[in-house]
């Protein structure tokens, strides 16, 4: 599992 | 997608437009640190791996790979076809008391301790100081070229775009993100100097020269 976190920024 | 993101993120793109077509014009990188554009690319590279993890937009897409390849462009630029016109005496700071600290402080203040996680983290705080060495190349020198300052002011103004985003996402969203806010107040603090010397001289046509 990489990351569960999402950025939707840049 | 709010105006203050959109604002913020076409002044980071006019920031690095102006610097290449600066370093590419002149035929010259004289008074911009190589240090701190190395450290940007690091910046983007570990932030925008999540590329192909991570689906948000087109637009996040475009962007990305933008951000990612004129970084690299602009060390090309300065390190290989350029590299005579490059300042390095004048570029000295300790990139590594950046590097160590904010290394640390990735792996220890996160959101989740995963890769993907630490790296997105790592760059975060990365990108908050990674701009000292430029600044600290400008008090060296005591001046920067006009040209110089357009750029630094459009860097700097980026972030700063970004925190009226937060607001704004925290009250129509309630959404924020604690990393990203505290890292952007202090990337942009570190540019308060810079905005009151951009104001009371460039902009009245003087250069940016710093009082000996």
């Amino acid at each position: 599992r990489f990351t569960s976190v999402l950025h939707d920024e840049l | 997608m709010n105006v203050f993101r959109l604002a913020g993120d076409m002044s980071h793109l006019l920031a690095i437009i102006i610097l290449l077509l600066k370093i590419w014009k002149t035929r010259s990188c004289a008074g911009i640190s190589g240090r701190s554009q190395l450290l940007f690319a690091l910046t983007y590279t570990a932030r925008y791996l999540d590329l192909v993890t991570n689906w948000v937009s087109l637009y996040n897409t475009v962007m990305k790979v933008f951000f990612i390849a004129t970084s690299y462009a602009t060390i090309y630029l300065m390190y290989l076809k350029f590299k005579a016109t490059y300042d390095s005496n004048h570029d000295t700071f300790r990139v590594e008391f950046l590097l160590l600290p904010v290394t640390i402080l990735a792996l220890v203040l996160n959101h989740e301790f995963s890769f993907m996680e630490i790296l997105w983290t790592f760059s975060i705080y990365l990108e908050a100081v990674a701009i000292l060495p430029q600044l600290f190349m400008v008090s060296k020198t005591g001046e920067a070229e006009s040209i110089t300052s357009h750029y630094l002011f459009a860097l700097g103004s980026y972030r700063l775009l970004y925190i009226f985003n937060w607001i704004w996402r925290y009250y129509t969203e309630e959404y924020y993100d604690l990393i990203a806010i505290i890292a952007g107040v202090v990337q942009t603090v570190l540019y308060c100097d810079f905005f009151y010397l951009y104001f009371t001289k460039v902009l009245k046509g003087k250069k940016l020269q710093l009082p000996a």
